[in-house]
């Protein structure tokens, strides 16, 4: 791991004075590091570039105990770019919040529908669910089950045209006094122009506050391109990484983290409705840094 | 891409840049650009360069295409984590031996823990005019095996039996010993392994790939992989590493949502895609 890197390269300085080049030596191994943690190449570039303006300081070089010095240089710059405190959403009590839930196939969004309904639900809100995945089958029967093993609410209904269900579920949230609204929709290639516009026109529709990118933490490189499409078309306003109970570095939350600019709200850690927490920036670069 | 003519550093390190992107992981990148310089001394252009790399590439695959064929009475075991599109390739592959291995394919619902699985099965055998053996959600999955198993032996009516399973991360000690209890099951109601141990990967999953073929592989000596979600801007370059280090091959590619969406995993067709 990065520690065990870094102790090595370290050990060859032997008590010799820091330089600049040695400094270039670390910060290679901490991109490897990245690299290998998952994160975006032009991610880790980036990142090295900011790591390496600080850690070349004449502070940093004078410094007696360098190595520690790089160490946390490199740890307060990821807690920064991953968003320095845990981001809490806030919705309003007698004012109606809608979330749009997006992302690719397969990455969670159903589940987490329904542990996002749980956890304002608990907090006291009035919440409702509604699935426009005409196109899975049994997805919106999934979320369905979901819901009332769950205690919680359901838009119920048989269409078949997204944008038409959005509406009829935001009509029902706003008539009937709801705080807050989830819409879980299909999972959609950010190369699928026609489902990306589907998704345009369920935001505009249902007049989503929140675009929620719900993104797997064993993504590869392509979270990064994910993270840009979702983010050009539909301005994403907060993600949720998922699959943490894993053993995946999730580099992946860095890339979207820096390409999206918006914050990492949750991290789902399981399959069960309570698996799921407010997301931690110092937990997961103790994580992706190892 | 000619504009790179002359230019062998900026070559270079554009090609280092399509083989990270691509998920291949940096020591393998390393390893891959080494023999790449060592190789390609004189050349500067870069489609010459990318011919030369496809080859090297093509090489370390040599072997890992891998044709389904199973034969009659034959056990289909599909595994693999969260997400990747177990579910919807089990009905790609019944709809494959159908069309073109002219079999009669069944199904068994061994997802019976999360919400609706035996359902999205139901309606993919009903669109694809199959049985499908399966319980009440709640069912211990392995005694619907086991009687999915029997059944299928003893109707005879069908030539192959596809065995769906749920998700399970890798590393969850209780869902793996689970998995090795359903390949017991079946062992003990068909006197015979799974014929075929089948590991999904998503086409968009990064290093972790590595991890969770290793822990499948310990358990299951799986024969074979499918690639799912190449239809999108994922690469799938850990198949690179995968067969380098475990050498299982590759059955299929996992194009689209629709049951036709299944390729028979091609080097060519698969090197074209990451350059
Ligand atoms: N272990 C674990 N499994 C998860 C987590 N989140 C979701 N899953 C599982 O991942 C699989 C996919 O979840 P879904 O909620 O169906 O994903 P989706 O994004 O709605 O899928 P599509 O609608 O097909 O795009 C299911 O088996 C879930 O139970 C998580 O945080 N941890
Ligand atoms: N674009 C694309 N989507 C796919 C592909 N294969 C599966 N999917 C989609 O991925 C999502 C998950 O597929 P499932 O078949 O439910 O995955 P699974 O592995 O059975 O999921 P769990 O049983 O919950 O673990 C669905 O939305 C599928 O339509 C593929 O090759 N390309
Ligand atoms: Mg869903
Ligand atoms: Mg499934």
């Amino acid at each position: 791991n990065l520690k065990e890197r870094l102790r090595n390269t370290f050990a060859k300085l032997q008590g010799k004075r820091l330089t600049a080049s040695y400094v270039e030596e670390v910060l290679r191994e901490v991109r490897v590091a990245l690299l290998e943690a998952d994160v975006h190449y032009k991610v880790a570039s980036s990142f090295i570039k900011n790591v390496k303006e600080l850690a070349t300081g004449e502070k940093i070089l004078a410094s007696l105990t360098p190595y520690q010095q790089i160490i946390d240089i490199v740890y307060q710059e990821f807690v920064k770019v991953m968003g320095e405190t845990a981001v809490e959403l806030a919705p309003v009590k007698g004012k109606l919040t809608v979330f749009e839930i997006v992302g690719l196939q397969g990455s969670g969004k159903t589940t987490h529908t329904a542990k996002l309904a749980h956890h304002f639900q608990s907090a006291g809100f009035k919440v409702l669910t509604v699935s426009v995945d005409v196109y899975r089958p049994a997805a919106i029967e999934q979320l369905k089950i979901l819901c009332n093993n769950n205690g919680l609410e359901n838009f119920d209904h048989s269409g078949s045209k997204p944008v038409k269900i959005a509406k009829k579920a935001y009509d029902h949230a706003k008539k009937n006094g709801y705080d807050i609204l989830i819409i879980d929709t299909a999972g959609r290639l950010h190369i699928d122009d026609a489902m990306m516009k589907e998704a345009l026109a369920i935001k505009k529709t249902a007049e989503s506050n929140e675009i929620i990118l719900v993104v797997d933490s064993m993504a590869g490189q392509d979270a990064a391109n994910v993270a840009r499409e979702f983010n050009e078309l539909l301005n994403i306003t907060g993600s949720i990484l998922t699959k943490l109970d894993s053993d995946t570095r999730g580099g992946a939350a860095l890339s979207v983290r820096a390409i999206s600019d918006a914050p990492l709200l949750f991290a789902g850690t399981g399959e069960h409705i309570a698996d799921m927490e407010v997301f931690h920036p110092d937990r997961m670069a103790q994580r992706i840094l190892g | 891409k000619g504009v790179f003519k002359g230019d062998k550093k900026g070559i270079l390190e554009k090609i280092e840049m399509t083989l990270l992107e691509a998920d291949m992981g940096p020591q393998t990148v390393v390893d891959i650009m080494e023999e790449l310089k060592n190789n390609a001394e004189g050349l500067r252009d870069y489609d010459l360069l990318s011919k030369q790399l496809a080859s090297q590439i093509s090489r370390i695959l040599q072997g890992s295409e891998r044709e389904l064929s199973p034969e009659k009475g034959s056990i289909i075991l599909v595994m693999g984590v969260n997400g990747v599109g177990k579910t919807t390739t089990v009905a790609k592959l019944a709809h494959y031996l159908i069309s073109e291995r002219k079999m009669k394919v069944s199904l068994a619902a061994g997802d019976t823990y999360r919400a609706a699985a035996v359902e999205q099965l139901a309606q993919w055998a009903n669109k694809l005019d199959i049985k499908l053996y399966s319980q009440q959600a709640g069912a211990d999955p392995g005694s619907v095996i086991f009687d999915a198993v029997r059944s299928f032996q003893q109707r005879g009516d069908s030539d192959i039996l596809i065995v769906d399973t749920g998700g399970r991360i890798h590393t969850n000690e209780n869902l793996i010993n689970q998995f090795t209890k359903i390949q017991r099951v079946i062992e003990k109601a068909a006197g015979k392994a799974a014929d075929e141990r089948i590991l999904i990967i998503d086409g968009t999953t990064g290093q972790n790939a590595l991890n969770q073929i290793d822990i499948f592989k310990k358990n299951s000596e799986p024969t074979g992989l499918i690639i799912t979600k190449m239809d999108g801007t994922a690469k799938g370059g850990i198949l690179v590493q995968s067969f380098r280090k475990f050498s299982i091959p590759v059955l299929f590619m996992g194009t689209g949502e629709r049951f036709e969406d299944l390729a028979p995993f091609k080097i060519t067709a698969y090197l074209e895609k990451i350059f």
